[in-house]
């Protein structure tokens, strides 16, 4: 049963598992990355499959920072500056993204921005 | 967020998480949902790390994304990480950076060289606790010994009140959302107490992997900001995800 007034709690759910109905969307599809791969090429495969998932999710946060700063200068910000600051961040990691971004075709800046969301986001 | 480490009748150690992310990034009316974490969700994957043709760790990552916020090292070790709110958040550090003072790490960096590079849970603790960060953090941690499951608290530059497991003081999980485990959660968003208390419901006795995936799955444990659920077992070296919807009534967070 749930409470029908926020935070919505409801009683602990039972046999949940094996993960199926209306709070189960889908499964995880599995990858492996070869960390002898040189580090630019590791993430090809995984970024060939969800290469169309990623630009849309990019341009999600895109749209978001042109909501916030409409003239645009954000997101100028954010595909000029950025990529002059990849070679400060540590390797592999780095090369990881520059591969990112090639794969992808997404800018490099906004590669950057995805994985430094987290200290970013803290804004 | 919320991560938790349980330890069953038997030693074994369960470690499970949902990932919350995306809050304030966009609403969609028409949906009733986040935009940034619909977004989020085609991307989740999990990855075999492998050297020498041999798995090095296991974990569950964004598509795009080459930090790590959920993964195990098979056999060693677990780690979760949580977002941590904190005026001296990220920014002052980004700030830092810009200028030129890089002594700190950047998070999902840090999880992935321990996962990548640490061979035991005091190994992991040690870099967990004591590395300089840009941004503020919980570390969600457990072990492949009875007893090895903690939660580090990290400002940027120091670890804050750790909380262990202790079985014969009756602590046999641990369980962090998003708030110091030393003071109350937002009232607004408290979803510490309704996943305590499930887990106590639970009992030790019926913890497993199944019955944390219950918890895991009662609202508003599990809220719209929910991505996916990833369960581990590090003496089985396994890990298992599954990305999550939230049907009405459901809380934003």
């Amino acid at each position: 049963s749930l409470q029908f007034v926020p935070p919505y709690t409801e009683d602990c759910r039972t046999e949940m598992y094996p993960p199926r109905g209306p709070t189960f969307q889908s499964a995880v599809t599995w990858y492996t990355v070869n960390l002898d791969s040189p580090p630019s090429k590791r993430w090809t495969e995984i970024i060939t499959d969800k290469k169309d998932e990623l630009v849309s999710m990019v341009q999600a946060i895109k749209d978001l920072a042109d909501a916030f700063v409409p003239s645009g200068r954000l997101e100028e910000l954010i595909d000029k500056a950025l990529p002059m600051m990849i070679d400060t961040l540590p390797y592999p990691f780095n090369e990881e993204m520059k591969g990112i971004a090639t794969a992808s075709g997404v800018p490099l800046g906004e590669v950057i921005l995805f994985n430094i969301f987290y200290e970013i986001f803290t804004v | 967020c919320t991560s938790l480490v349980a330890e069953d009748p038997r030693g074994n150690l369960i470690h499970a998480r949902n990932l919350d992310f995306g809050l304030f990034l966009g609403w969609d009316m028409k949906n009733h949902s986040w935009v940034i974490t619909e977004k989020l969700k085609p991307l989740v994957v999990n990855v075999d790390f492998r050297r020498n043709n041999k798995t090095v760790f296991k974990s569950t990552n964004f598509a795009g994304y080459v930090g790590m916020l959920t993964g195990i090292r098979p056999y060693l070790f677990t780690l979760t990480m949580n977002e941590r709110f904190s005026l001296d958040g990220g920014y002052i550090g980004v700030l830092e950076w810009i200028l030129g003072k890089r002594d700190g790490r950047w998070m999902s960096f840090l999880t992935r060289s321990v996962l990548e590079n640490a061979t035991s849970y005091e190994e992991a603790k040690k870099l967990l606790s004591d590395t300089k960060l840009l941004a503020p953090a919980y570390f969600i941690l457990g072990g492949n010994q009875s007893g090895e499951a903690c939660i580090i608290t990290r400002s940027r530059t120091h670890s804050l009140n750790p909380l262990e497991l202790d079985v014969k003081q009756g602590r046999w999980y641990v369980l962090e959302t998003n708030y110091d485990h030393w003071k109350k959660p937002l009232f607004l968003d408290d979803r510490r107490t309704p996943a305590m208390k499930c887990m106590n419901q639970t009992t030790q006795t019926n913890i497993s992997i199944k019955t944390v995936y219950d918890v895991l799955s009662t609202k508003p444990v599990l809220n719209k900001l929910t991505t996916y659920t990833t369960l581990m077992e590090v003496s089985k070296g396994n890990l298992e995800s599954y990305i999550r919807a939230c049907p009405n009534p459901c809380m934003p967070w």
